[in-house]
């Protein structure tokens, strides 16, 4: 479901920055792929290249069967209302809609009725732990409680792709096991997962194929036997 | 050189909510002490009143010999330049500073002469390998480079009291290793340190002390064995 073709990316500041070095990559449907590597590798910048949230200065990104690279603006983020979920690495809350309408903002921009959006968002907060926290405002949430409603707007349209950003980073274990059964059954459900983590035994213990960066290039590709 | 007398914290918006319920505790000058519970617990609330970011309800905090109770935002203000590092959950860097210039302000806000600010700032960005990122803004990184310079910025004044909240949440595990190596350092050199971590290894190894906490309480406090 995406498909990376010697993709290049460069910011050009007071002196250039190649954070993405030519990667060629492919993850098929239903995958579930862990991305690793050092701080700087190019972990982010991959995630947005995915999701259609930056441009590659050079090559081609494929997702869902749509060459992202000449869609605009406009037509990225209608591509990406319906078809990925992202939880990004510092979570990029509303400040000023509540929890629950920062949920329910990713529901409905997907076309999903309120009704049901309601619903969902609802479930979804009661599953994280964190129903009783709807109508209060990010700036009044602990950090792994931001992170949690970052993960229930990225997982209430059901998005065939989800990419997750060290989804767990501000969690205790037990909340970050949570999440990751929770990620675990989207993707036992058929939806891709690609999962940005530092956490080794993370990775073994969900994906089924670990990509390792090093200086904006992918240095390893390897399948995971089952345990 | 911290003494909290059943200090409370109770936030006041659409329900109150108790993040710190009757903690006393105290920590000796040289100690290094680890701090860890649930998602929720307190931890963050409890670093910002013994850095004075927060004024508690009720109770009383003392840190270096002064009730901070009674000062004014002013006296606090002035306090924490010189007596505490903090290295906040989400970094709380300034945006339109370049690294260096975040760095600096901390070091010349604390009375610091220029050029021996300047110095320090440099070697402690060499140390934590984002050197190469003096001129750049807080925009143009990544978020384990963010976290770096957060910790270069309550480094730099070599503070008596370093308050460290999830410092390597956002690294892999070689650059949190150095992260930690630097911290136990600067405690094996007399200074305090009060980490919030969720990482029980990390705390075994580094600190002689867990406090535990669990719904705004401390629930346990356990000196540890040296190994
Ligand atoms: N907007 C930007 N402008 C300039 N350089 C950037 C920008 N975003 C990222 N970079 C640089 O590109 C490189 C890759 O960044 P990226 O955020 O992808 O790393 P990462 O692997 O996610 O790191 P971390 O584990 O620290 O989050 C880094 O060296 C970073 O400084
Ligand atoms: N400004 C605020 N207004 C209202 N409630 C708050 C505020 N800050 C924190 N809280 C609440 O107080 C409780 C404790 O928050 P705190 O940030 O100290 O937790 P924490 O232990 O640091 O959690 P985490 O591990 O998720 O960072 C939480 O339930 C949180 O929602
Ligand atoms: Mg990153
Ligand atoms: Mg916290």
């Amino acid at each position: 479901v995406i498909e990376l073709t010697q993709v290049s990316k460069v910011y050009n500041g007071g002196a250039a920055q190649t954070a993405l070095d030519g990667i060629s990559m492919s993850v098929a449907s239903g995958e579930f792929v862990a991305v690793m590597g050092p701080s700087g590798s190019g972990k982010s910048t991959l995630l947005n290249m995915v999701a259609g949230l930056d441009r590659p200065t050079s090559g081609r990104v494929c997702v869902g069967g749509r060459d992202l690279t000449g869609l605009s603006e406009g037509e990225l983020a209608k591509f990406r209302r319906t078809h990925v979920g992202i939880v990004f690495q510092f979570f990029h809350l509303l400040n000023d809609l509540t929890v629950l309408d920062n949920v329910l903002v990713a529901a409905e921009l997907a076309g999903i009725k309120r009704s049901a959006a309601r619903q969902q968002a609802t479930a979804l907060l009661a599953r994280l732990e964190i129903a009783d926290k709807a109508d209060v405002y990010p700036a009044e949430l602990s950090g792994g409680q931001r992170q949690r409603v970052a993960i229930a707007r990225a997982l209430v349209n059901r998005p065939p792709l989800l990419l997750a950003d060290e989804p767990t980073g501000a969690l205790d274990s037990r909340s970050g096991d949570q999440i990751m059964e929770l990620i675990a059954a989207i993707n036992a459900s058929g939806q891709t997962v690609v999962l940005v983590t530092h956490d080794a035994k993370l990775a073994a213990r969900h994906a089924q194929r670990v990509i390792s960066m090093s200086d904006g290039r992918i240095v390893d590709d390897a399948v995971l036997e089952p345990a």
